[in-house]
């Protein structure tokens, strides 16, 4: 475990709890897509497979019960609670995101370390995590206001990853030069799907002015 | 044992 990785792991549990938060706060998930949210527990269910088989560290253990069980809740009170259902805005979160998974799940089956279930869909996670956020980006452009909540939601989430990425660099220059080109790609390509975000929240933030993204 | 080293991570 190296510091980057730590403020990574920490930043993208943040970014889940204030989006707890918002939507046990406020009763309300306005703004949230609900596709990006289904993708990500997708992602985490496939990734952690060996949750049973392999132990770890009970800091790893802890952190993917505590991202499989964060969530499963957020999907579960974006769809079935009385209330917060209510604020989905379901006629503008239309993005295919079966359009997505799919051509990730073929790309997996393509491109993996080794032929085998747990690492098929392990590779298929990783692929799905680099473009799940984007049904949440396009929910964003069409939403006129966009609440600070879930503003920051959106930049812990894209920082997160690029904070993964130094810690892969660091990893590569002190474990001899371990190369892993699916993560790092994979990384690389979700963090880049940030970049228009990050400046405009940046310069909202700079401006001390409502974040807006462009239409 | 490549891979193993990627499986520590979340």
């Amino acid at each position: 475990m190296n510091v980057f990785r730590l403020a990574g792991d920490m930043t993208h549990l943040l970014s889940i709890i204030i989006l707890l938060l918002k939507i046990r706060a406020t009763k309300s998930c306005t703004g949230i897509s609900l596709k990006t949210q289904e993708l990500y527990v997708i992602v985490f269910l496939t990734r952690y497979l060996d949750l049973f088989t392999k132990y770890i560290s009970f800091y790893n253990t802890t952190m993917k019960l505590v991202f499989l069980g964060t969530s499963i809740s957020i999907v579960w009170y974006m769809r079935y609670h009385k209330v917060v259902k209510q604020t989905y805005n379901k006629d503008q979160d239309t993005f295919r995101h079966y359009f997505l998974a799919i051509p990730c799940f073929l790309l997996a089956l393509l491109i993996h370390h080794e032929f085998t279930v747990i690492e098929v869909l392990w590779t298929f996670s990783i692929y799905l995590e680099a473009v799940a956020i984007l049904p949440q980006l396009v929910l964003l452009q069409r939403s006129r206001n966009i609440d600070n909540l879930t503003g920051n939601y959106v930049f812990l989430l894209g920082a997160y990853r690029a904070l993964y990425l130094v810690n892969w660099v660091y990893r590569y220059f002190t474990e001899n030069h371990l190369v892993r080109w699916i993560p790092w790609l994979s990384g690389l390509v979700q963090t880049t799907l940030y970049a228009d975000f990050f400046y405009y929240y940046i310069k909202s933030w700079k401006n001390n002015e409502k974040l807006q993204l462009p239409a | 044992v490549q891979q193993d080293a990627v499986k520590d991570e979340l």
